[in-house]
């Protein structure tokens, strides 16, 4: 049951009323202050002592997380080994200011053409980008046809305006858009990566997109289709390379094996098939 | 003492024949020595599940239990670990005996919403020990 001895004795010994403090199990002996000695997750934490929960996520967008965490990991929170990807992290972030440009009259814009600015401050500098997309939340099938059929062009620039930035910061493209994760809500992936890949090589932590989606008239109807109203997030798939971070593939043993399985004589490694190879006494 | 695949003859009728995974258990990790123990956790007990979204429950595990006087090849234990434990035992009773310690762990993986409302989703290594040793 779940109310093992380790669950039901951490509840009762009232230690960790009324909010454990993982910082202070990293404190050094001196009584000395170093986040530093800190571990990614800690660090984390560190960032919340004494405050409040703060800013919450777009709830589509915390859906999308979740979706996409059942999908990378087992029932247990484990990476599946089977996963053929390499990155470790994915971030996403919403917009942090809109400006909307005015429509002018255009029709054919499912999307008003509008400037995202993303600020990026989490990625540390040992995350490498190896991929990253807009998002778009479409909530129905008719929609999310309809968006495929649209086309799209980008353009991601550094802080400031593109005249102030510096050069070959401010790129375009034209996107191509790929249906992914998900039924409900459906999403809209447009792949940004070639665009977002020199920024944040160099350093740049504050990325505006200018986006101006396009879709295609229906027959006999007055208006595009117009499925995308919300304007999208941006995901960041990274390879986190500090030591904390997992690498290459790995099994997770059951208890049974992981008793039974003896490292080799380095105690590093399992023996394959280490008690077959042992003689018989 | 042992439960023997033989004695399966005996037990009585309508009994749950033992398993050949428990049986094995019994043989190779005798009661009360080093072997891995699960310790459940959710993380609304810390009060950070206002932070960590998934997974809502985590089991480290830990390694608990006494190290034989002579270590076993199954735990892995290096020959350090046998003199260790001939100087606690004939030289110096102040020289600790060899601890049960993990060997080896696998990575968790946390989807967080950071202090930006970002949400990320990280992978990290060593937080569920997976096997245990004595060192």
């Amino acid at each position: 049951s779940w109310a093992s001895r380790g669950e039901a004795g951490a509840a009762v010994s009232g230690k960790l009323e009324p909010e454990a403090e993982p910082w202070s199990l990293q404190q050094p002996v001196d009584g000395g202050h170093s986040s530093s000695l800190l571990p990614p997750l800690f660090k984390v934490l560190w960032g919340r002592r004494g405050g409040a929960p703060g800013l919450q996520p777009d709830s589509r967008a915390l859906h999308y997380m979740k979706k996409l965490y059942k999908t990378y990991t087992t029932k247990e929170g484990i990476p599946k080994s089977t996963r053929s990807h390499l990155y470790n992290t994915v971030r996403l972030f919403t917009a942090s200011s809109l400006h909307k440009h005015s429509a002018g009259g255009q029709v054919t814009g499912a999307f008003p053409p509008a400037d995202l600015l993303f600020d990026l401050g989490r990625v540390a500098a040992v995350e490498h980008l190896l991929k990253s997309v807009l998002l778009y939340a479409v909530d129905t099938a008719a929609a999310l046809t309809s968006a495929a059929a649209c086309a799209c062009s980008l353009v991601l620039t550094g802080p400031g305006t593109p005249s102030q930035a510096p050069p070959g910061a401010a790129l375009s493209a034209p996107c191509s858009s790929q249906l992914a994760l998900g039924k409900n809500p459906r999403w809209l992936e447009i792949d940004v990566t070639p665009l977002l890949q020199p920024l944040l090589a160099a350093s740049q932590r504050s990325v505006q997109v200018s986006v101006n989606v396009t879709c295609p008239r229906a027959p006999g109807q007055p208006l595009p289709g117009l499925p995308l109203r919300v304007p999208p997030s941006l995901i960041l798939y990274l390879n986190d390379t500090s030591a904390q971070a997992p690498r290459g593939r790995w099994s997770f043993p059951s208890k049974s094996s992981a008793q039974a399985r003896a490292p080799d004589s380095a105690g590093q490694q399992p023996a394959a098939g280490g008690r077959a190879r042992q003689p018989r006494r | 003492g042992r439960e023997s695949p033989g004695r399966t003859a005996q037990r009585p009728r309508g009994a749950a024949p033992p398993s050949l995974g428990a049986y094995l258990s019994r043989l190779l990790s005798p009661h009360g020595e080093c072997q891995l123990h699960d310790f459940r956790l959710s993380f609304r007990q810390l009060r950070w599940d206002r932070w960590i979204v998934a997974p809502q429950r985590y089991n480290p595990r830990f390694c608990q239990g006494a190290c034989p006087r002579a270590v076993r090849h199954r735990y892995g234990s290096p020959l350090h670990t046998l003199v260790q434990n001939i100087i606690c035992e004939k030289l110096d009773a102040s020289v600790p005996r060899p601890s049960c310690v993990p060997a080896a762990y696998a990575p968790l993986s946390v989807l967080t919403i950071e202090p930006d409302a970002s949400i990320a989703y990280k992978e990290y290594d060593n937080m569920i020990a997976t096997r245990c040793t004595c060192r």
